[in-house]
């Protein structure tokens, strides 16, 4: 792009490029170069290196439509629910968000809400053991929704203030999941109210177009107030966020930028913006 | 959806005589937004539509067809042709032991994949072995063997503190010694950029020459697929792809994409999260999935 010295279809054709092998999607695309020549034309801009800064502009105005400040619920305690399709990184962010309120200062206990997948109940062992956190487990197979409803009480009984709960992976087009899925969001609703919990859409970085539809359908399910972006550390943008942000509004809290459990960064929508170009 | 786009485009005449070029740049278009749509890579979009005009333009419209599905009848023949290919089965070694390795992305379905293809395989009379070579994700080995037990089929692991390379040279010795046939090597995730792990990957290939090595890609990945195919293609020559999570409702361009670019078959299709949820993969398919 900085090569490109004249204003022309040229360049556009170039950002759209860009934006689109960045997973933005063609709709939100179209959008956004149409803003930019839209601006372009309306400040009668024709140095071509002011392109770049007002795309990037507007693409952080569309990330920051809303606050991308992860707060802790007041209520006490404060419940986490990470929900997500399969392989996404919901368990792994856990430990992340785990070590990152413990080291907050905060007393956390971890629900291991993934009855069905093997080894899922171990997996989360393993971190709260490493994170140094309690778990509340059940046996495989036993219902989602009375593992949260558990956690919930232990984490009161313990003084607990932050629960964080796990639930198995699940495509967001199996309704019988996802009404499992409602029915873990009505008992936590149930136990700490609407301003009690937040709840975390984890979707993987390499992920296209069928993120906007994850987050949708996820969102019907439950109360989705924000996503993870995880494993950012490869090669893809993820681009698909702004599509997301653009269309439910709905913001990214967090990044996952590698597979330990001090890999989680708060998003920076001014490092995203310009990621893009790299 | 794109059979209607079409039509508004190019209009409902049929047998109207040859495809004009405007007919198919119009058409094209319309194609090539469908494509975008549905994950495939912008580049092999580019490369794809441009075949297709050479392929259309100056055909003769055939009588019971409209100008529209003529050109659809073109794209799909031409993505299922791409896409096809023989060797989409899994070839067995001459002499035993086949020994297959599944590599990918994290998260992308290999453990999942490598019990299901056991599964497949002993349906078919084989005595596969499972080897749990993630060592480091947590539970890794554990879900294998819980898989390997669902099963009834073998799982050899030498635990967490062995390298990957140690516990797959062992695995094939075991399999000589308790006559397994197939040999299925279930490695843990990893990003195609990260050098060391990539290198594990080549130690791997050159401690135990696997048969098949087999690319694990789930098929909601978005314009990434291209990279991550050619590198684990660069670095390991591999014998084709398990696209995964087709049970959902991806349209999995990345299909289109890693075999445009790689040439390398995609053998198997994964379509559900249980241990029989494996089957071959149909390039027609995929193609009517793809353009939506
Ligand atoms: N490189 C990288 N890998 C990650 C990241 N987050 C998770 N992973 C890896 O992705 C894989 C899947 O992570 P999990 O935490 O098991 O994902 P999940 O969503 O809980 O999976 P299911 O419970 O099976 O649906 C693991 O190998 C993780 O180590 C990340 O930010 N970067
Ligand atoms: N619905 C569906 N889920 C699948 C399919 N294949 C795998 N999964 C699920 O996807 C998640 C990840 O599968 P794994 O087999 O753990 O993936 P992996 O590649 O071994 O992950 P890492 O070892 O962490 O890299 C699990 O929840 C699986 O049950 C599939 O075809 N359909
Ligand atoms: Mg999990
Ligand atoms: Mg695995």
């Amino acid at each position: 792009l900085s090569s490109h010295k004249a204003i022309d279809e040229e360049l556009f054709e170039r950002l759209e490029e860009l934006l689109i092998q960045a997973d933005v999607g063609v709709d939100t695309t179209l959008r956004l170069v149409d803003d930019v020549k839209d601006e372009v034309r309306t400040k009668g801009i024709t140095d071509s290196s002011l392109v770049r800064p007002i795309l990037q502009t507007k693409i952080h105005e569309i990330l920051t439509t809303h606050s991308s400040v992860f707060e802790l619920p007041k209520t006490s305690p404060a419940v986490i629910l990470v929900v997500g399709v399969n392989g996404a990184g919901k368990t792994t962010t856990i430990g992340k968000l785990a070590h990152r309120f413990k080291s907050e200062g905060h007393k956390v206990i971890l629900g291991a809400g993934d009855t069905f997948r093997a080894a899922a109940i171990e997996q989360l062992e393993i971190w709260a053991e490493r994170v140094g956190v309690d778990i509340v487990k059940h046996q495989p197979g036993a219902d989602p929704a009375a593992v949260a409803y558990d956690a919930i009480q232990a984490g009161r009984a313990r003084q607990c203030d932050v629960v964080i709960i796990d639930t198995a992976g699940r495509l967001q087009t199996k309704t019988n999941l996802m009404r499992e899925l409602e029915k873990i969001g009505r008992v936590v609703e149930r136990e700490v109210g609407e301003e009690g919990a937040e709840v975390l859409l984890v979707v993987d970085a390499t992920t296209g177009q069928n993120a906007l539809s994850q987050a949708k359908l996820f969102s019907e399910a439950v109360d989705v107030s924000g996503l993870v972006l995880a494993k950012l550390d490869g090669t893809a943008k993820g681009g698909i966020i702004i599509a997301i942000a653009a269309e439910l509004e709905l913001p990214v809290k967090f990044i996952g930028i590698g597979e330990a459990y001090e890999d989680l960064r708060d998003f920076d929508a001014d490092e995203f913006a310009a990621a893009l170009f790299d | 959806n794109l059979a209607e786009k079409l039509q508004r485009t190019l209009g409902k005449l049929r047998g109207r005589g040859k495809l004009t070029e405007q007919d198919v740049k119009e058409a094209l278009r319309e194609v090539r937004l469908a494509l975008l749509e549905a994950d495939v890579n912008y580049k092999v979009v580019s490369e794809f539509t441009a075949r297709v005009r050479e392929r259309a333009v100056g055909q003769e419209v055939m009588a019971s067809l409209t100008p529209a599905h003529q050109v659809i009848k073109i794209v799909y023949e031409e993505l299922a042709e791409l896409m096809g290919g023989s060797r989409s089965k899994l070839e067995l070694a001459s002499r035993p032991p086949t020994i297959v390795m599944l590599a990918g992305l994290q998260g992308a379905g290999k453990t999942t994949s490598s019990a299901k293809l056991a599964n497949l395989l002993r349906k078919q009379g084989h005595r596969p072995l499972l080897v749990a070579a993630d060592v480091y994700r947590p539970a890794a080995i554990k879900q294998l063997q819980v898989l390997g037990d669902q099963l009834q089929i073998p799982v050899f692991s030498l635990g967490d503190q062995i390298s990957p390379v140690d516990i797959a040279k062992a695995a094939v010795e075991h399999a000589h010694r308790h006559a397994n046939d197939v040999v299925l090597l279930d490695t843990a995730g990893r990003l195609h950029v990260d050098e060391e792990l990539m290198a594990e990957l080549r130690a791997i290939d050159e401690a135990v020459s696997p048969h098949q090595i087999l690319l694990v890609v789930d098929a909601m990945t978005g314009q990434d697929a291209v990279n991550v195919a050619n590198s684990f293609n660069e670095s390991l020559d591999i014998d084709g792809i398990i696209l995964t999570k087709l049970d959902g409702d991806a349209r999995g361009g990345a299909a289109l994409s890693i075999k445009a670019v790689t040439g390398k078959p995609i053998k198997f299709a994964a379509t559900s999260e249980k241990l029989d949820g494996l089957e071959p993969f149909y390039p027609e398919r995929m193609a009517s999935r793809i353009l939506g």
